[in-house]
């Protein structure tokens, strides 16, 4: 564990936590995308397959076990209680592309032929793309709230940290993968325009709008 | 390095 890692884990924990609050506090699930949610609940069941045949630490564990029943919960509120607050018109990426390349991905770029280490590839490949029908229903309607905002700039920030973290670890340690790494640059690559917005208009108080 | 490190990140 690291400063990089430590904080990347409270920015993913605080990004949940503001969403939930925005979906509560606004009583509306406006301006998320179900699909984004959907997939981020794929990688986080894949990726802790081995919540139960690996222990790492009680810290592991915890994290573990919240990020799969958050994901969860939201994707089940979206569908239930807050379904009529959402406009599935607005929700057009074609995931389907996300789902099969990612297994593409994870079927030529793996470290190992196995159950658990293809899921566990598969997972980080497909969090690289996770957020692309958010970003899309974002350029389409030109606008976030705040909150929504800050939710997308925790998130983003979790796997920047990660990638930050692997070349510390790397300098500190001679611990390298490639895989994560790749994985988290396209990440982080992909959100460049958000963060954009994000410094230029919403730490000044400004509301998100794209230009 | 080993593979099975990467799975003590999150």
């Amino acid at each position: 564990m690291n400063v990089f890692r430590l904080v990347a884990d409270l920015m993913h924990l605080a990004s949940i936590l503001i969403l939930l609050l925005k979906i509560r506090k606004t009583r509306s699930a406006a301006g998320i995308s179900f699909k984004s949610q959907l997939l981020y609940l794929i990688v986080f069941v894949t990726r802790y397959l081995d919540l139960f045949t690996h222990w790492v630490s009680l810290y592991n564990t915890a994290m573990k076990v919240f990020f799969i029943a958050s994901s969860g919960y939201i994707v089940y509120q979206m569908q239930r209680r807050y379904r009529a607050t959402w406009d599935p018109a607005l929700d057009t990426f074609r995931i389907e592309f996300l789902l099969g390349g990612a297994a593409v991905m994870s079927l030529i770029f793996h470290t190992k032929f196995t159950f658990l280490e293809l899921f566990w590839t598969y997972s980080i490949w497909l969090e690289a793309v996770a957020i692309l029908p958010q970003l899309f229903q974002m350029s389409r309607t030109g606008e976030a709230e705040t909150i929504t905002a800050h939710y997308l700039f925790a998130l983003g920030a979790y796997r920047g940290l990660y990638v930050v973290n692997w070349i510390y670890r790397y300098a500190t340690e001679g611990y390298w993968e490639w895989i994560p790494f790749l994985a988290g640059m396209v990440q982080t690559v992909l959100y460049a325009d958000f963060f954009y917005v994000y410094f230029s208009r919403v730490m000044r108080g400004k509301k998100f709008e794209l230009p | 390095s080993s593979p099975d490190a990467a799975h003590d990140e999150l």
